[in-house]
């Protein structure tokens, strides 16, 4: 799911 | 992990190295805002909650250490440090940041991905980032002339942003399920805030001229 994609991002 | 956000992380990490440097190197802060070095450790702060529950690579874990204590160190050179602090431009640093703030807070607590602890300060982050440099850009244009390395140091931050709009683009094209309008609205409104003084940072770089902002 899209949730995690960015939270990997500083 | 594409190129565009490894530059876009490398280019922002340089920009705190360059401010270091200047800090360090000629034990002054002339020019800086220490309001904008408050409003970055809060971002960095309220963004990297995440720091010790969710463990995404060495990479990821290295920089937000890196940024959370660089940014630290900053505010409390500017504030603390006996030499740093008498170079402070108290009086032309005056832009009512608590404003940012409580509206970035305000901003969060309406506009969020989901109504938990850790999304609201992620977004509340992502719109205090947004419009984190605006004191520091009305110091510079108080202060008239700016030396290089202040200069630089805006300039890559305003650089690692636009960097990570290529990153969001490229990721919307290659990622199914990639889509983060809260980030990609935030960057494209903190890289435009930086749209005047790449204009004339980029005139005095090809007049080879000393870094002018109108008043």
């Amino acid at each position: 799911n899209n949730n995690n994609t960015v939270k990997d991002e500083l | 992990m594409n190129i565009f956000r490894f530059a876009g992380d490398m280019t922002h990490l340089i920009s705190v190295l360059v401010l270091l440097l200047k800090i360090y190197a000629t034990k002054s802060c002339s020019g800086i805002s220490l309001k904008t070095q408050e409003l970055y450790a809060l971002v960095f702060l309220a963004r990297y909650l995440d720091l010790f529950t969710d463990f995404i690579s060495v990479y990821n874990t290295v920089m937000k250490i890196v940024f959370i204590m660089s940014s630290l160190s900053i505010v409390w050179c500017m504030r603390m440090h006996p030499m740093v602090r008498r170079s402070y431009d108290k009086e032309l640093d005056t832009f009512r940041h608590y404003f940012l703030i409580a509206g970035c807070l305000l901003g969060a607590l309406l506009v969020h991905e989901k109504f938990t602890f850790q999304e609201i300060f992620w977004a509340f982050s992502l719109y205090l980032e947004a419009v984190a440099i605006l004191p520091q850009l009305v110091l510079l244009q108080r202060s008239g002339n700016v030396d290089n390395l202040t200069g630089q140091y805006v300039f890559f931050l305003g650089a690692y942003r636009a960097l990570y709009i290529l990153n969001w683009i490229y990721r919307y094209f290659t990622e199914k399920h990639f889509g983060r309008w809260i980030s990609c609205i935030s960057g494209l409104v903190q890289t435009a805030l930086y749209g005047d003084f790449f204009y004339y940072y980029f005139i005095s770089w090809k007049n080879n001229a000393k870094l002018q902002l109108p008043a």
